[in-house]
C-alpha cells in the first residue's frame, strides 16, 4: 500500500499567491505559511516554510520561534533585523537585503522592519508545524500576563502596563504609523 | 533522535547524590542550580534548579528551550503560563473579584490567560518555549524544584538549558547578589561542540532580559509606546534579580474557590 500513500503525496504548493495569505494587514503586509497541514509530506521531512511580504517601513511583531530554527532568505527589498539571544545579547543588528540568508535559532527573539522598498522573504523552518510566540500585539505574551505581573516585573504603573498590553491591537504584522491601537 | 544527536557518550562508573553547586540570591528569594556539567545529568539530558520564593515574591516570567516539570516542594502560590495563540480567558467583569484584594472591592478591567493555584505536591508541566511565572501568596516560603529536559525532541538548540527572561536583569542580580557563592564544579568536562563550563558560566553571568537586546526605537515601534516606557521594560538598571518583591499583594483574576465548589456541586446534581 506504500504507493497509495507516499508515492501519491502532493509535493508542491504555491505560497507566493497573495490570495492564499494566512495573515494579512492592509497597511503591514502578508504572510503565508506552509506546514504539514496543507502539504502533508512535510510531516515526513519535518520541515515547513513561510513566505512574507512586508510593506514599506512596516514591522513583523517581535517574536520567537517556539519549536524550530528559521532560515530567512531575502527575495526582494531590504529590512533591518535585530535578533536577541538568551541573555538579552544582541546577536544580529543590521540590514539584510536581496540574496542574503540569515539563521534565527530556536527561541531567539527577532524584530523585522522593512526598508523603503518593502521586504519579501521566504523562511525555512526546521519543524513541520513551526510555531511562533509574539511578544507584542493582540495575541502576545504581554497580553497573556496579568497587569500586576507587568507592574511588578517592570516597575511601571498600571497605566503604563495597560499601554504595554493594549496599545497594539494588530497581530503578527504591524503598520509603521503607530496607530495600531 | 535528539538524544542521539546530543549524546556521544554516557560513561558513568559511579553515581553520586548531588547538591546544588551554585546559589544566586534575588531580592525575594534564592535560586540554586545543580551542576549541569556533571556526567550523570549530561547523560540523562537534564538540568535542575530549585527556587525558594519568599512570601510576596514573584519569579519573573521566562521561557526555555527545553520542556520543564515543576514540583512544589513546599508552600503555595500562583502559577501563570502564557501559551502562544491562546485567548485571555480570565476576564474581569463588574462582578469579578481580584485575588488578593480585601473584600469584594471592584477594580478596573484586566484580562489575561489562566492562572492556577499551586500547592505542595503539585506537578506543573511547561512546554518548551512557553513563558511562565510563579508568585508566592502563601504564609511561608514557596519552594519549587524544576527539571529541564534538554534532550527532549522539542529542543532544537544544544544540550544546555537556556532561560530567556522577559523581565528583570539577571546580570545585575548575579553580579550584585549580597551573598553570592559560586562553587567549583569538579569533574565537569567540556565537549567539542559545546561551550566549556567556564564559558557557559560566563554567559550565564552576562544575562539580561530579552528586550534589553533590542533598540528602544524598535521596541517603542513594536509596542506602540513611547521610548521611555520601552527603556523601562529593558530593566537595565534593575538590581532585584529574577525573584522580585511585590509591593502590595499581587492582584490577579482568579475564581473564588467557593464559587468553584458550588459549580462542581451543581454539575454533580445535573449529572
Amino acid at each position: 500500500g506504500v504507493e497509495e500513500t507516499f508515492c501519491t503525496l502532493r509535493l508542491k504548493h504555491n505560497i507566493a499567491d497573495a490570495q492564499r495569505a494566512d495573515v494579512y494587514n492592509e497597511r503591514g503586509g502578508r504572510i503565508t505559511s506552509l506546514n504539514s497541514f496543507n502539504l502533508p509530506i512535510l510531516r515526513y521531512i519535518q520541515l515547513s516554510a513561510e513566505r512574507g511580504v512586508l510593506y514599506r517601513n512596516a514591522l513583523v511583531a517581535p517574536h520567537y520561534n517556539l519549536n524550530s530554527h528559521s532560515v530567512i532568505y531575502v527575495i526582494r527589498g531590504n529590512a533591518r533585523l535585530q535578533v536577541v539571544g538568551e541573555n538579552g545579547q544582541n546577536v544580529f543588528d543590521g540590514e539584510i537585503r536581496e540574496g542574503q540568508a540569515l539563521t534565527v535559532p530556536q527561541n531567539f527573539a527577532v524584530i523585522k522592519k522593512a526598508g523603503n522598498q518593502g521586504f519579501e522573504w521566504v523562511a525555512f523552518k526546521t519543524n513541520d508545524n513551526a510555531k511562533i510566540n509574539a511578544l507584542a500585539g493582540r495575541l502576545s505574551t504581554m497580553r497573556a500576563l496579568p497587569e500586576d505581573v507587568l507592574i511588578n516585573a517592570y516597575r511601571i504603573d498600571r497605566e503604563e502596563a495597560r499601554r504595554l498590553k493594549y496599545n497594539r491591537d494588530e497581530t503578527t504584522l504591524f503598520s509603521s504609523d503607530s496607530s495600531g491601537s | 533522535q535528539q538524544q542521539q544527536r546530543f549524546q556521544t557518550e554516557c560513561r558513568i562508573n559511579n553515581l553520586n547524590a548531588q547538591e546544588p553547586g551554585r546559589r544566586v540570591e534575588s531580592e525575594a528569594g534564592l535560586s540554586e542550580y545543580w551542576n549541569r556539567n556533571d556526567e550523570q545529568f549530561r547523560c540523562a539530558g537534564v538540568d535542575l534548579v530549585r527556587h525558594t520564593i519568599q512570601r510576596r515574591g514573584l519569579l519573573l516570567p521566562s521561557f526555555s528551550n527545553a520542556p520543564r516539570l515543576v514540583y512544589v516542594v513546599q508552600g503555595r502560590g500562583l502559577h501563570g503560563a502564557a501559551i502562544p495563540g491562546c485567548p485571555e480567558t480570565f476576564q474581569s467583569e463588574s462582578s469579578s473579584q481580584f485575588r488578593g484584594e480585601q473584600g469584594s472591592q471592584r477594580l478596573s478591567r484586566d484580562q489575561h490567560q489562566k492562572v492556577r493555584e499551586i500547592r505542595e505536591g503539585d506537578v506543573v508541566a511547561i512546554p518548551a518555549g512557553v513563558a511562565h511565572w510563579i508568585y508566592n501568596d502563601g504564609e511561608s516560603q514557596l519552594i519549587v524544584m524544576i527539571l529541564y529536559d534538554t534532550s527532549n525532541q522539542a529542543n532544537q538548540l544544544d544540550e544546555n538549558a537556556r532561560r530567556f527572561y522577559l523581565a528583570g536583569n539577571p546580570h545585575q542580580q548575579q553580579q550584585g547578589g549580597r551573598q553570592r557563592r559560586r562553587e567549583s564544579w569538579p569533574g565537569s568536562r567540556s565537549r567539542s561542540r559545546s561551550q566549556s563550563p567556564e564559558e557557559r558560566e560566563r554567559s550565564q553571568q552576562s544575562g539580561s532580559n530579552i528586550f534589553s537586546g533590542f533598540d528602544e526605537e524598535f521596541l517603542a515601534d513594536s509596542f506602540n509606546i513611547d521610548n521611555e516606557l520601552a527603556m523601562r521594560i529593558q530593566n537595565r538598571d534593575d538590581q532585584r534579580g529574577i525573584i522580585v518583591t511585590v509591593e502590595d499583594e499581587l492582584r490577579v483574576l482568579s475564581p473564588q474557590s467557593r464559587g468553584e465548589e458550588r459549580e462542581e456541586r451543581g454539575l454533580d446534581r445535573d449529572n
